[in-house]
């Protein structure tokens, strides 16, 4: 019909394309098309994922691409946490010269 | 307490952003900047401690592979001090057997440590009139986050399941009155309100976040903020003089 003329205007981009744009930014490349498949999908995740945060966040953060988008969340825990909180943490909650304590 | 709190305004306090790159030395980095802020406030002078002295001096070992802001409070005490981060410079890898604690002057040291109770007004209030502070808190939500408050729940951000460290520098209340949605206007409109919050400053580089720092609602103990919250003493307690955290 007539809309069919009509200028869309801008369109979202494609998942590839931002995916291709991240990659520019952080500089990233992978070793192999499986790979790249791999983080491309991770990426989309973590964007729908963020995607949701925003949907239920009742503060005023905002989240998206970051330079983290290509991991998993295992991942960037291994990265960039410290890993030996993972197992039980010591007690630090126990008072000084309590039973439990023993010597001071 | 005041109304807002914010240790990044008064020069040569808090130190630039850290970047750990593949190293796991968040807590390492964290008690740095407790230590050089804390140093600032007490004798006025710009310093910044030496990270990698932590990790290659910490008794645990490989310090890349993690560790506690407890821990690094320990190895400062035990080496008398830290040597500047210019004469032992950040590596991003760990050599254990090789500290070098001995070989350079120390530039600070501490007296001693303590854990805060877990109790954000009490938090608060230290920040406010000693200093910055260490807290542990739930990373999860960092892995998305651009800017903002972020406002967490229990079940989006587990305040048990602490694993990053990072220093708190300072709090305040949101002056935008509405949430996001209600400034998007994309959705249904919030009813006008401000949000209190922490600020926090990552060891994740200044790209990250707003300028290397973020925000985490305060009043809820989002993602765990008050599970261990640490601070050097610089100086003995009989010697306090009143500070003033610019607003």
């Amino acid at each position: 019909g007539s809309l069919r003329n009509k200028d869309p205007g801008p369109q979202p981009l494609e998942l590839k394309q931002v995916f291709m744009l991240f990659q520019i930014q952080y500089n990233r490349s992978y070793s192999n098309p499986e790979e790249y498949a791999r983080r491309l999908d991770i990426f989309a995740r973590n964007l729908a994922h963020a995607q949701q945060l925003e949907a239920e966040d009742l503060g005023t953060a905002e989240f998206g691409v970051t330079p983290f988008s290509d991991l998993t969340e295992e991942e960037f825990g291994q990265l960039y946490g410290h890993q030996r909180m993972a197992g039980e943490a010591p007690s630090m909650g126990r008072k000084v010269g309590s039973e439990e304590s023993g010597e001071s | 307490l005041p109304s807002s709190c914010d240790w990044r305004r008064l020069k040569g306090i808090i130190s630039p952003i850290r970047q750990q790159e593949n190293c796991n030395c968040c807590w390492a980095m964290a008690t740095a900047g407790n230590i050089e802020a804390l140093w600032g406030i007490r004798y006025n002078q710009v310093v910044q401690v030496s990270v990698q002295e932590l990790l290659d001096c910490g008794r645990c070992g490989d310090g890349c592979r993690g560790g506690f802001v407890w821990d690094a409070f320990i190895t400062v005490l035990n080496n008398s001090g830290l040597a500047s981060e210019r004469d032992y410079p950040f590596q991003g890898d760990v050599k254990p057997h090789k500290c070098l604690a001995k070989k350079y002057k120390k530039v600070a040291w501490i007296q001693d440590f303590i854990m805060l109770q877990d109790n954000e007004k009490t938090i608060a209030r230290y920040l406010a009139t000693e200093g910055p502070i260490t807290v542990t808190i739930n990373m999860k939500l960092l892995q998305q986050y651009q800017k903002g408050v972020i406002k967490a729940t229990p079940a989006t951000c587990d305040p048990q399941a602490v694993d990053h460290s990072v220093l708190l520098v300072g709090f305040g209340r949101s002056k935008s009155v509405g949430g996001r949605r209600a400034e998007g206007g994309a959705s249904q409109p919030h009813p006008r309100r401000s949000i209190p919050y922490w600020i926090l400053k990552n060891s994740w580089g200044a790209e990250w976040g707003e300028e290397g720092y973020f925000r985490l609602h305060r009043g809820s103990n989002a993602c765990g903020i008050t599970k261990y919250p640490l601070t050097a003493r610089v100086d003995l307690p009989v010697k306090k003089r009143p500070v003033s955290c610019p607003p």
